[in-house]
């Protein structure tokens, strides 16, 4: 479960204070398909980071599965980010010096999988993806939509208890965009959750519930709107 | 008058040789307003890379205005790059030490414009961009929207002759990305020519003609087709 209530992140600067998210409570069940829509600078992707333990919330609580976040330890966190959550970034954070291969390998080599099974693995989502003939080229080496299909990749790879997907398609035509919410719907079978932010009506009227962003507060939550 | 004649782009790697362009043989004329489409990893970057003089083809010419670019020398490109071409990269390219404001204002810099008209010219564009309560936010402090915001601003101070825009709204919710596209068609109304890449069929309509890469080839280039 994930529970945050009343969660602010504010920003200090020098001359102003930006409050990215001005209080938000929401709670996320187990298995469901949420979409979170907004404008541009709403707040998304720092919700986003906040669900993923890759930043702290300046106030209120967090709970994953009962637990508050803030009480865990680093190694902890990073436990939990490793096993339980797979997180596809808006803006990729490949590592420049690996493959394509390697970088969506990386997750199984933390969680202390045998390289056999590491290597079915990697082949499965680099074949789902598209991107069987690119394995071995470094980021530089990619185009725009081909680092995004292994963001996409190495997010998946460890069938993850929760998928955060911070705009996933932007990079994409529209099949290659489609086959990849064909594979969020597969993980979301299993009984996993997913939460994924998105400027497409279309792809938010697949989800089974949006909850709507703007100036860092929820605006409303609840079944997605016909178009 | 942009020309590309049997044009080739081919990186040798250590195991395989990559033709990112096959072939590309594309004559645009001045105050055109061009879309180019086609699927995830068929070349679109790369062609847009050399028609921005950012880089050269393995083969065949291209002309620009009559001159070949190949016989122009570093100097004559930069001032190309920097005097006649807007580019809005599909990665962004921001630097990351400059504020919003330095990063728009940056080419003005080079083109040895005075503060006072420097100043105005780049207010102009964070207003239209909805980006002025962020211009002394460096790149980390913005949301990917704001960042994609920020690329295009600079692209269109200098009022280029050729803007090339390589997916310029795929991180952006449809009014924002709909506000730019009203940009780039205000820049055309002045003469100027347009290329830009994109996914959204909906964009590529709007355009006077529409180019189609696939595996590094022209498939189709003529008016958009109705949907
Ligand atoms: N430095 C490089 N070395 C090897 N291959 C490369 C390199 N840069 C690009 N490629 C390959 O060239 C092909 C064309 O790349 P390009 O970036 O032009 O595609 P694109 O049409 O812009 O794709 P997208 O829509 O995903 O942005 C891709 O298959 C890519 O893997
Ligand atoms: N480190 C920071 N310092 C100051 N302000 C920040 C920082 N990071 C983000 N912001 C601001 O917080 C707000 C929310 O950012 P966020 O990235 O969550 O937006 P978003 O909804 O994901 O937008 P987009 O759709 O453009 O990706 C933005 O207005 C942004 O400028
Ligand atoms: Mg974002
Ligand atoms: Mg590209």
């Amino acid at each position: 479960v994930i529970e945050l209530v009343q969660v602010k992140k504010t920003y200090t600067m020098a001359e102003e204070t930006v409050r990215a998210l001005a209080g938000v409570s929401v709670t996320i069940q187990p298995g469901e398909y949420v979409a979170v829509v907004g404008p541009s600078g709403s707040g998304k992707s720092t919700l986003m980071n906040l669900i993923g333990c890759l930043d702290r919330p300046s106030e209120g609580r967090y709970r994953l599965s009962g637990t508050d976040v803030s009480d865990m330890s680093e190694n902890q966190l990073a436990d939990v980010r490793n096993r339980r959550i797979g997180f596809v970034f808006q803006t990729f954070n490949l590592l420049p010096r690996l493959t394509a291969y390697e970088n969506i390998e990386l997750p199984l080599i933390y969680q202390g999988l045998p390289g056999g099974q590491r290597k079915e693995r990697v082949n499965k989502r680099l074949d789902q993806l598209g991107l069987s003939d690119r394995q071995k080229h470094r980021p530089a080496e990619l185009s725009g939509g081909q680092r995004q299909r292994v963001a996409v990749a190495r997010a998946l790879v460890t069938d993850p208890a929760i998928l955060l997907a911070d705009e996933p398609t932007g990079n994409l035509d529209q099949r290659t965009g489609q086959e990849i919410l064909g594979l969020f719907r597969e993980l979301h079978q299993t009984g996993q959750t997913i939460v994924l932010v998105t400027h497409d009506p279309h792809i938010a009227q697949q989800a089974e519930r949006v909850i709507e962003i703007r100036d860092g507060l929820v605006k409303r939550d609840g079944a997605p709107l016909k178009e």
